[in-house]
């Protein structure tokens, strides 16, 4: 997985705080096919990283593909990898090519 | 016209 992507980068956010603190927008069947990072709020997990940007696209979580998802299901596959208490960390394969 | 173009806009979700 994310090897046809060259421009991709694996993001490891810790759960560092008790939100993730991203907004997105996008998935299957939209404008913007694969869900979109519009914001990052301060003080959030994924601010804490420091290692993502708004503008970037999510190809996977935690390995997932959200090819094919639609928004309502991209969002539920993020947010239960943020709750799901067996991992401290959820990873992230972005890209800045949209 | 591009098929793209007839897609609708997505919603928005904060996590």
């Amino acid at each position: 997985p994310g090897l046809l992507e060259p421009t991709s980068t694996l993001v490891r956010v810790m759960k560092s705080a008790s939100t993730l603190g991203i907004a997105i927008e996008g998935g299957a069947n939209t404008r913007q096919p694969l869900p979109r990072i519009v914001t990052i709020q301060r003080g959030g997990s994924a601010h804490n990283c420091g290692q993502l940007k708004v503008g970037q696209v999510i190809l996977e979580v935690n390995g997932l593909s959200l090819r094919g998802h639609e928004h309502r299901d991209a969002a539920r596959i993020i947010a239960e990898a943020f709750k799901n208490k067996e991992k401290d960390y959820v990873d992230f394969l972005v890209t800045d090519f949209n | 016209r591009e098929k793209r173009l007839t897609l609708p806009p997505s919603e928005i979700t904060l996590l």
